[in-house]
């Protein structure tokens, strides 16, 4: 089973 | 004061038909660099980033940073009045709450001013760094296009994996399976049709189709896409806009549980 990573799990806020 | 006069104008009818569906509201902002947005969609699984630089415009005036929250939707009502060989004028006061689009025909016999409301967004703005990818493979934009529509008929995934044999796009779902492989290709007479594959190592990474999908609609503003894999990244698909910009897509990646 496959989870849907976050683009904000890789970049942060800026 | 902010004028941003762009001879091509349908450059900015096709940004709109590409992110559009992605995203409903987004702050355009506006510096010396140019004009750019970036947003994420609501799940915050896939961002935009747009730049149309100021040397791509006629006429660039921008007397200090301005950011403009538009609802796209609503932008896109309006860009549709415009015709495809307009030259689209953006136009804005300091303080003001709104945003006049300015249509003018190539024969300038017909001048139309749209001018829409502005939004408060509240967004968060995300820090990209400059990556090194594990592989990064050029092809036409319309045979990306294909492959994920059709790839979309049978899945809801797709696998991207890089290879020295080519890149292999594959899904599966209840009706079956599906691979397509590309291979490097550039011996095409015509550039645009070429297939480069750069790869240091190779690379596997699972996708959602459906957002895919969304990012072709950009596929009217170039030939080629890129699209820039590594595997502890979100993918980015990057449609290069003549003389001006980009508009780039990332995807945070399915990992396995």
């Amino acid at each position: 089973q496959c989870i849907q990573k976050k683009i904000t799990e890789y970049f942060s806020k800026n | 004061m902010l004028e941003l006069r762009l001879v091509q104008g349908s450059l900015l009818k096709k940004v709109l038909e590409a992110i559009r569906e992605l995203v409903t509201d987004a702050n355009f902002d506006c510096s010396g660099t140019g004009f750019s947005l970036q947003a994420m969609d609501s799940s915050h699984v896939a961002l935009v980033a747009l730049l149309l630089r100021a040397e791509g415009f006629e006429h660039y005036r921008c007397d200090r940073n301005l950011s403009m929250g538009m609802n796209l939707n609503n932008m896109a009502k309006m860009l549709r009045c415009a015709g495809n060989d307009d030259i689209i004028t953006i136009k804005a006061d300091d303080g003001s709450d709104t945003v006049t689009f300015m249509f003018e025909s190539p024969k300038q016999d017909k001048i139309a001013d749209f001018e829409m409301k502005l939004m408060d967004i509240d967004s968060e703005h995300l820090g990209i760094p400059d990556s090194e990818y594990q592989a990064i493979v050029r092809m036409p934009s319309a045979e990306f296009m294909r492959i994920c529509k059709d790839l979309s008929s049978i899945g809801d995934t797709v696998i991207i994996s890089v290879t020295k044999e080519g890149v292999k796009f594959s899904t599966s779902g209840e009706i079956g399976s599906a691979n397509i492989v590309c291979r490097q290709n550039q011996t095409v007479d015509k550039p645009e049709e070429a297939t480069v594959i750069e790869m240091q190592e190779p690379v596997s990474l699972t996708f959602a189709l459906r957002y895919m999908n969304s990012f072709t609609k950009a596929s009217s503003l170039s030939d080629q896409v890129t699209i820039s894999l590594s595997s502890e990244l979100p993918v980015v698909v990057e449609y290069k806009i003549a003389e001006m910009g980009y508009i780039r897509f990332y995807l945070a990646p399915k990992i396995e549980e």
